[in-house]
């Protein structure tokens, strides 16, 4: 269901819901998340009046009455304690402004008609509405335009995980940029004879999914060799030549020295299935590769050569010390042969002779984040991560957010990371153009 | 609000145009700190 062509009503969504939406300020990738700390109840802005017979374009002084996300629910100046007029707008596409713009861009400020007839003398009144009041960031617009600037554009090369097979990467070349999500095609099957793409992959661009060109080679990971007889660079499609990405185009992950008391082959520890995001399960570390980043496979479900072992870096929310789950009520998902109720992992752990992964090799400070459960958000369907989908935070544990997707039974949640680039909030797709799911049935 | 992330707030002076005329009123909003 594309929300946008339909025209996704969050408002009156959030009105049913409980208007609690996570703010801006809780996502670091987020455009503007830096400024939105200065986005208040009470702000005033001039935003576009309707209510006007005039046939000049004309604008008028409006205040916030509250926030979910991008979205401010605005009321006009003159309606005082009517809501009846009140409506929802988008701070970050909307004809929205700092009180002064429209002087400086030579529009009027014209009150709607029927407040216009109540004021008898406007600046008086303006003057008492609007001095030691607080306005929009003087370059709230600009801030907007420079954080949807990103480092990716069609024609760049990157090493991205293998949907076919989690254990590798391969080659594919980005083909479109929405605000910092990557649609990618797989080098070796991207386009066919008539040019119709085959097989493509979503991602944000600091998703630790993707890689620059070599980096599998220096940590060590599988990659999947691109055939002899691929050119992409040929294809209509790109306009420039391919151009191989590099290091600094991606995310800079958190140190860490593998010194003598790093993850060792065998040890355990448990981890959120990358192929079923709303189980944490048993498992173990099947290889340590370079830079911090180890092979992990979900122990009792392997196929036993390899193929389904997913690379993790040591500072991930993925990867868990044993008995996480256990502190913190979190159902375990124990390998097959096992019994939830009567798992316990010291029996495990003598049962397999292996040991426990440290604990203090983990990553799961716990960073206020902000997040609480109810809030409502964009979220990535990370299953098919083309979906940017209505979503709500179910559970906080620690950085690790539970995501339901919103008229989706619970059995399609996901765990993320407070600090996922894969959520967004509410009000993201429409200010990059990224098409949103809606809930699907009755909500 | 903006304190720690390299912006603060400041008074402004920001004019108002209507159809009876244009004056000018002190308001507050943030910017980078200079």
């Amino acid at each position: 269901q594309d929300a946008t062509l339909a025209g996704f009503d969050w408002g009156s969504y959030l009105e049913k819901s409980g208007y609690l939406a996570a703010p801006v300020t809780c996502f670091r990738h987020a455009p503007l998340c830096a400024q939105w700390d200065d986005i208040c109840v009470g702000l005033k802005v001039e935003v576009l009046n309707s209510y006007t017979t005039l046939h000049a374009k004309v604008y008028w002084i409006a205040s916030i009455v509250l926030l979910a996300g991008y979205k401010a629910l605005l009321r006009f100046e003159g309606f005082e304690d009517d809501d009846s007029r009140d409506f929802w707008c988008n701070l970050g596409t909307a004809d929205v402004h700092p009180i002064g713009w429209c002087a400086v861009n030579s529009k009027l400020l014209v009150p709607p008609q029927e407040i216009h007839q109540k004021i008898e003398d406007l600046k008086s009144y303006l003057m008492e509405r609007l001095v030691g009041a607080d306005t929009l960031p003087v370059d709230f617009h600009v801030k907007m335009a420079d954080s949807m600037r990103f480092a990716f554009r069609q024609g760049i090369r990157v090493e991205v995980v293998d949907r076919s097979q989690v254990r590798r990467t391969r080659l594919a070349v980005v083909d479109t940029v929405i605000g910092g999500r990557l649609r990618l095609l797989y080098e070796d099957e991207g386009l066919g004879a008539s040019g119709e793409v085959l097989s493509d992959f979503w991602c944000h661009m600091q998703s630790p999914l993707v890689h620059y060109v070599g980096w599998s080679e220096r940590v060590g990971h599988s990659i999947k060799r691109t055939g002899p007889n691929v050119n992409m660079d040929t294809h209509p499609a790109f306009r420039k030549p391919l151009q191989d990405s590099v290091p600094h185009q991606f995310k800079r992950l958190r140190t860490v020295y593998m010194g003598e008391t790093f993850f060792e082959k065998g040890m355990k520890l448990e981890a959120v299935d990358p192929l079923n995001l709303g189980n944490i399960c048993v498992a173990s570390v099947r290889k340590v590769l370079l830079d911090g980043y180890i092979m992990v496979g979900i122990d009792g479900v392997e196929i036993g050569d390899g193929s389904d072992w997913f690379c993790y870096h040591a500072s991930s929310y993925a990867i868990l010390p044993v008995g996480y789950c256990q502190d913190n009520n979190i159902p375990l998902t124990v390998p097959t042969g096992y019994v939830q109720a009567t798992f316990t992992w010291p029996k495990y752990l003598e049962e397999t002779g292996t040991v426990a992964a440290p604990g203090r090799l983990f990553n799961t400070d716990d960073i206020g984040h902000g997040f609480t459960s109810g809030m409502k958000l964009e979220a990535v369907d990370l299953m098919e991560p083309r979906l940017v989908c209505v979503a709500t935070v179910r559970r906080c544990v620690g950085r690790l957010l539970l995501l339901h997707f919103d008229g989706w039974e619970p059995e399609f949640d996901q765990w993320v990371d407070c600090q996922s680039p894969e959520i967004y909030p509410v009000g993201w797709c429409e200010i990059t153009g990224y098409q949103l799911q809606a809930p699907i049935g009755p909500e | 609000a903006a304190e720690g992330t390299g912006r603060k707030w400041e008074q402004k002076q920001v004019q108002i145009k209507t159809l009876e005329g244009e004056f000018s009123v002190t308001m507050w909003a943030s910017d980078d700190k200079k």
